[in-house]
């Protein structure tokens, strides 16, 4: 563990808080992808398999727990509770188009031919790409709460952060995991136009809106 | 080089 990772980790940990409390608040879940969370939801459950046969630490455990626990309420509270609230009609993206890609990614590129270690490739690669419906959806309707960037901030800063604590894992432990920093660079560099105009218009004061 | 045992990270 370093400081990278710890605060990638709390970063990510604070985008799923703000994204309940902007859920809780607004009782609204007006300008979320239920797409993108279903994404994430199948992420994490294929990945963390290993909860139940390895044991990395007590942090691990719970942060596991935390985030396929925290990913299916949030599916809950879509798709139930404040049902309503959720337009499909502008939640578009193809997520086939997706899952597909991923799928034939992890059969080519996988650290061995297991199960287990299939779905982490898999997953791997279906989160670089998870946010897309989400970023796609921001993209259709040019604007987005204050809340809900900030949400989408806090999971951007956890993807940047974990590249400096590869960077310092390959000083300092010789540790290179080829697949996850691929798909962690892809990823990242999807936020790059969101975070252009979070720093220049939301810190600012300003509306988050897609100029025309 | 990496062993691929276990995944550490989230």
């Amino acid at each position: 563990m370093n400081i990278f990772r710890l605060l990638g980790d709390l970063s990510h940990l604070a985008s799923i808080l703000i994204l309940l409390q902007k859920i809780q608040s607004t009782r609204s879940c007006r300008g979320i992808s239920f797409k993108t969370q279903a994404l994430y939801a199948t992420v994490f459950i294929t990945r963390y398999l290993d909860l139940f046969y390895d044991w990395v630490s007590l942090y691990n455990f719970v942060m596991k727990i935390f985030f396929i626990a925290s990913s299916c309420y949030v599916l809950y509270l879509m798709k139930y509770k404040y049902r309503p609230t959720h337009d499909p009609s502008i939640d578009t993206f193809r997520v086939e188009y997706l899952l597909g890609p991923c799928a034939v990614l992890a059969l080519l590129f996988h650290y061995r031919f297991t199960l287990p270690e299939l779905l982490w490739s898999f997953s791997i690669f279906l989160e670089s790409v998870a946010i897309l419906p989400q970023l796609f959806m921001l993209q259709r309707t040019g604007e987005a709460e204050t809340i809900t960037t900030h949400y989408l901030a806090a999971l951007g800063a956890y993807r940047a952060l974990y590249i400096p604590n590869w960077i310092y894992r390959w000083f300092t432990e010789d540790m290179v995991d080829p697949i996850a920093v691929t798909a962690g660079i892809v990823q990242t560099a999807l936020y790059l136009d969101f975070f252009y105009v979070y720093f220049t218009k939301v810190l600012q004061g300003q509306k988050f809106e897609l100029p025309a | 080089v990496l062993e691929h045992d276990h995944h550490d990270e989230l």
